[in-house]
C-alpha cells in the first residue's frame, strides 16, 4: 500500500 | 482546521514574534538560549522541506515561512547582531543528547521509511525536548525576564491546544498519529514546571525567580 499521507499541521 | 489547531498556531506565532520582538526591543539576547533557538531552527528546516514537495493551503504555506524566516532571523540575532549580549556561559546543555536520540527515534519508529518521513520525525522529536536547553538556562541563572516568560508561556501553551486539536479530530475526523500525539504530550509536560511557576508568579505581577 503506497503511503499518501500529508502533514497538515505546522 | 478547528479552533484549538488555530490558537495553538497563533500562540506558535505569537512566541516567535515576542522573541524577535524583545531582543530588538532591548538590543540583547540576555536570558536566551541559543542552542534552543538552534534546535528549533533544525526543527523547522527539517519539517517544511515539505514546502517544496506538498502543497496544503496557503495559510500552511505561509506559517511554514514565516516560522522558517523568524527562526533564522532569531539565530542572525543572537550570534551575528546581538552577540556579545549572548550568555553562553549559562547556555551549557549538551544539544547533541537531544540531537543524536531523536534521530534515532527517528529511524525506529516511523511511519514510512523515506526522506522525507524520517525527517519529519525527526523534527517532531528533537521539537519535543528543543526546549530543555532553554529551561536548563532559566534553572541555572535562577530567574527569567518576564517577557521571556511570557514567551515561554505562549510556546508552551501551543502543544498543549494542539492536543486538544488531536482530541477533537479523532472525534469528527477519524484522524489519530500517534507519532505527534506522544511527543506533543512530552513536549506539554517538560513545560507543566514553568506552567506553575508562571501562573503563580509571573501572572501576579512578579518577577520569575527560583527559589
Amino acid at each position: 500500500e503506497e503511503f499518501d499521507k500529508v502533514h497538515d499541521e505546522l | 482546521m478547528n479552533i484549538f489547531r488555530l490558537c495553538g498556531d497563533l500562540s506558535h506565532l505569537l512566541a516567535i514574534l515576542l522573541l524577535l520582538f524583545k531582543i530588538w526591543k532591548t538590543r540583547s539576547c540576555a536570558g536566551i538560549s541559543g542552542k534552543t533557538q538552534l534546535l528549533f531552527t533544525i526543527v523547522y528546516t527539517a519539517r517544511y522541506l515539505d514546502l517544496f514537495t506538498s502543497f496544503v493551503s496557503v495559510y500552511n504555506s505561509v506559517m511554514k515561512i514565516v516560522f522558517l524566516t523568524a527562526s533564522y532571523g532569531t539565530l542572525y540575532l543572537m550570534f551575528y547582531k546581538f552577540k556579545p549580549t549572548y550568555d553562553h556561559n549559562h547556555d551549557s546543555f549538551r544539544i547533541l543528547y537531544l540531537i543524536v536520540p531523536a534521530l534515532v527515534l527517528s529511524f525506529i519508529i516511523v511511519h514510512v521509511y523515506t526522506v522525507m518521513e524520517i525527517l519529519w520525525t525527526f523534527s517532531i522529536y528533537l521539537e519535543a525536548v528543543a526546549i530543555m536547553p532553554q529551561l536548563f538556562m532559566v534553572s541555572r541563572t535562577g530567574e527569567a525576564e518576564t517577557i521571556t516568560s511570557h514567551y515561554l508561556f505562549a510556546l508552551g501553551s501551543y502543544r498543549a491546544l494542539y492536543i486538544l486539536n488531536w482530541i477533537y479530530r479523532y472525534y469528527t475526523e477519524d484522524f489519530l498519529d500517534w507519532i505527534t500525539i506522544m511527543a506533543g504530550i512530552v513536549q506539554t509536560i517538560l513545560y507543566c514546571d514553568f506552567f506553575y511557576l508562571y501562573i503563580t508568579k509571573v501572572l501576579k505581577g512578579k518577577r520569575l525567580s527560583l527559589p
